[in-house]
């Protein structure tokens, strides 16, 4: 017999938590982590405060020796802009809930992660969570959290209101979980380090459950330009957005729509636009019919004569900190670095930072070492299905810029955009988007040019010094 | 200034179409024929009945001529059990709402699938679907239906209910779409032939949009035996699970819960459980404590002598048909199918079969041809990130079975269980879960035995044979 059901987000990413990446309680520990360490990052970075995020890892409960799966509580502590009181509960105990839905660039992009977390905690461990926070206002709120997964709400199992009378700003997150830190340390501790690197204003301390402290302090002083919200481009954009803008527009015309609801859409495009879609320039935007949205949309596709989206949602890593964090990390005896200007994908603005190292620290090879970076976050799973590792093997033949077979060789990448078009909830692989593709393909060439002129100085030096 | 949002699933997929596998217009076309075609082969499994599914893709307008990205219709009719009336609305316009949440095999899981195919042709077209449903009764219910994207909501825009005069019995989805056929014709056709391979009794039709037709008839009368719902198995049961059937349980004391929630468990393994947990037998289950609740998990956890679970939620090929099927593919030299025992994996039984094949129609190759099945599902996407890869190529060694390095050689795996780990929402790719990394394992290492003894009789008679 059929039963048909609803379920909640909640329940789904419960029911299938492999695709959000908690798959194993070795992956859990690690995604656990860097959820909680994205978000005091974005919370440090709209705020234009320089990030200090303190990460303690305890073991809890032994389950005894022959088992690294164990029970650790995890506390993560940042001086972010903290989160209002009213708001703590939804924002860290409902899935699909979030202040990163807009279209400027941040590691968030879900509003799951972090509730993500403190629900593999709770069915694993079926103890509270407790988040503290404070915006540097009078107050201090402290909440006891649990998930009600099935109705995706919070389950507020205790409430105080303390005196904030240090003016503290931050959040600090407690909770529990089961968890295999053995199997998982050195994947963590990469992500440390290869975050510490993109992020050299931040200070980063990880306190782990062997009393060991790895401490990552910054090493400037100054917080880069945040990124900020902008219009949707019209590129890319499909009849559903179409017929929300529309329906939201205070403009009492198409051509004073089109121009106040997207950014590089001047009076004479607009005008051209709306021609070549036959729409009088004097209809109200709201009373459009079905077929008028189509066509508006079909016209924008065909135009094809737009300016580049406005780069002001990006906030790249920079050629300068990409080139001091590589040197730091691999020390090498060549190094190229470039950052492209910014392109789009689908009215996204995106931009591809790429750099080439050889030598010094990296350890010789027979595939290429791959550090990949989105929106300054590490990807360190996934590699193959990534469209960085389809680059650098398919589109790149090393052969020519005179690398040879086993070499040490090591190429960095980071894309940065208000959108990254993850393959996964997991955010550990990005899509091949054509325009993506491209220009990765175009800034690892320019690398990799230089890289041959220097292997060939090499070259010829050691021949001279045969002779 | 942080702004909050709550979205709807709906939402988040729209805004994630990647994610969900509708990431370009000649994968999106392939991942709307799949969803549909997966739907029909479960509403005929369902009801016990040979299906007939019809699949017909016509050219509604041509963009021009230098893009392959047209406007489709595509119009899928099956001769399942078809849909209530009063459910139609949300099963085809609701994201998570479905009917196989259950703990049973079938090709879907999610409650996702055919909506998003609704819904990617929706924003790409503007035009409402057509779903016309009947159970077999006295009405036939046409609706045309789109999905009101925020509210996750369908928005009904006709309903017709029409005389069923011809007790006629089935669903037909129509619906338009901007789609690449060109680049997708090759992987859909793949997919409908590897689908016939597995479901011999089902006959399928595919009428393109070229004229082509493309005709699978069945090649056997009989309905497989379908796959029945079985209650939980105690193994991976999560104290969030543990809760609801303790909530939801008519049994008065924890003997009675233990022995009715779950399968596997007698009064004598209840009794064991329960003194692992130092929980006393006579308790209301309604009453335990939050503390009681995570002792009974743990003590099942350590309790470990549970007997495998029931099979009976299971419907595999069968070595009879993948015997078949695979010789009418590829007409090999050699074959060996077989097909496991069941397994179990965090408490869901499922069952491996494996076949190798050798020679015949194979085409030599430095690579193992692959071709991987879940649920009677052809995987034919993200093959690298697919458990079977992993063991393919890091689990065998295929020179000690003699297998020179280009060889004629396919593997045919086929994995069912009431729930198919899936990396991802687009369910190309599976998870490398211990327990199904071992049974494959085990799986194909048998068949490579016996073709191993193949090609030493061949190799003996080749050398005979030049004496
Ligand atoms: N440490 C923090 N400081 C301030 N705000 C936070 C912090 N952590 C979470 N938040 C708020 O809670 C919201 C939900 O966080 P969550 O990690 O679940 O989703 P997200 O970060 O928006 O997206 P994603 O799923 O991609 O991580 C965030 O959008 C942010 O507003
Ligand atoms: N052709 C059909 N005949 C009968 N019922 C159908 C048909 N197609 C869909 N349904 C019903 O609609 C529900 C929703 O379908 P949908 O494809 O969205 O989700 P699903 O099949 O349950 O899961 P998945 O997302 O994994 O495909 C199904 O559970 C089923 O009950
Ligand atoms: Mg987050
Ligand atoms: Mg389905």
């Amino acid at each position: 017999d059929i039963k048909f059901e609803q379920i909640s987000p909640s329940e789904f990413f419960y029911k299938n938590r492999d695709i959000a990446g908690f798959s194993s309680p070795s992956r859990s520990l690690y995604m656990s982590i860097r959820e909680l360490v994205e978000n005091a990052l974005d919370a440090a970075e709209v705020g234009r405060i320089l990030p200090e995020v303190y990460v303690q890892l305890t073991l809890e409960k032994d389950a005894g020796e022959e088992s690294d799966v164990k029970i650790y509580k995890l506390r993560v502590e940042d001086d972010g802009i903290g989160v209002a009181g009213d708001y703590i509960p939804k924002a860290f105990a409902t899935v699909l809930y979030g202040s990163k839905y807009g279209y400027r660039q941040s590691r968030g992009t879900f509003g799951l992660g972090g509730t993500m977390a403190l629900l593999y905690g709770q069915i694993t461990t079926n103890r509270p969570a407790t988040v503290i926070s404070s915006t540097g206002g009078k107050e201090i709120h402290k909440y006891q959290l649990m998930i009600d997964v099935i109705e995706n709400k919070p389950r507020i199992i205790s409430h105080e209101v303390l005196d904030n009378r240090n003016k503290w700003r931050g959040t600090i997150i407690e909770f529990y979980l089961e968890a295999d830190y053995t199997g998982s340390r050195a994947k963590i501790i990469e992500y440390f380090r290869n975050t510490a690197i993109v992020n050299p204003h931040a200070t980063i301390t990880f306190e782990d459950s062997r009393g060991r402290l790895y401490h990552f302090p910054r090493v400037i002083e100054k917080v880069p330009e945040p990124p900020r919200e902008s219009k949707p481009h019209p590129v890319g954009v499909d009849v559903e957005t179409m017929s929300r803008l529309l329906a939201a527009t205070k403009a009492s015309n198409l051509i004073g729509f089109l121009t106040s609801a997207f950014q590089k859409v001047g009076e004479k495009t607009a005008r051209d636009i709306l021609e070549l879609a036959k729409i009088p320039y004097d209809l109200n935007p709201r009373r459009l019919t079905h077929e008028q949205v189509t066509e508006l949309v079909e016209a924008i596709k065909k135009y094809g004569k737009f300016r580049a989206p406005d780069p002001t949602p990006l906030s790249p890593i920079g050629e300068e900190f990409l080139e001091s964090g590589i040197r730091q990390m691999l020390k090498p005896d060549f190094l190229y670095v470039v950052q492209r200007p910014p392109a789009s994908y689908s009215g996204y603005p995106f931009v591809v930072e790429a750099a080439v190292a050889y030598g010094g620290d990296i350890p010789p090879s027979d595939s290429i070492h791959l550090f990949r970076f989105a929106n300054k976050i590490p990807l360190l799973y996934d590699e193959r299905a990534d469209v960085v590792w389809k680059v650098v093997t398919e589109r790149i033949d090393w052969t020519t810029y005179k690398v040879p077979k086993v070499a040490p060789l090591a190429v960095i990448t980071s894309i940065c955009s208000p959108k990254i078009p993850y393959k996964t909830v997991g955010k550990e692989a990005i899509a091949d988007r054509p325009e993506i593709e491209r220009e990765l393909t175009t800034a690892i060439r320019e690398c990799a040019r230089h890289l041959k002129l220097y292997l060939s100085r090499i070259e010829k030096r050691e021949a001279a010094a045969k002779r």
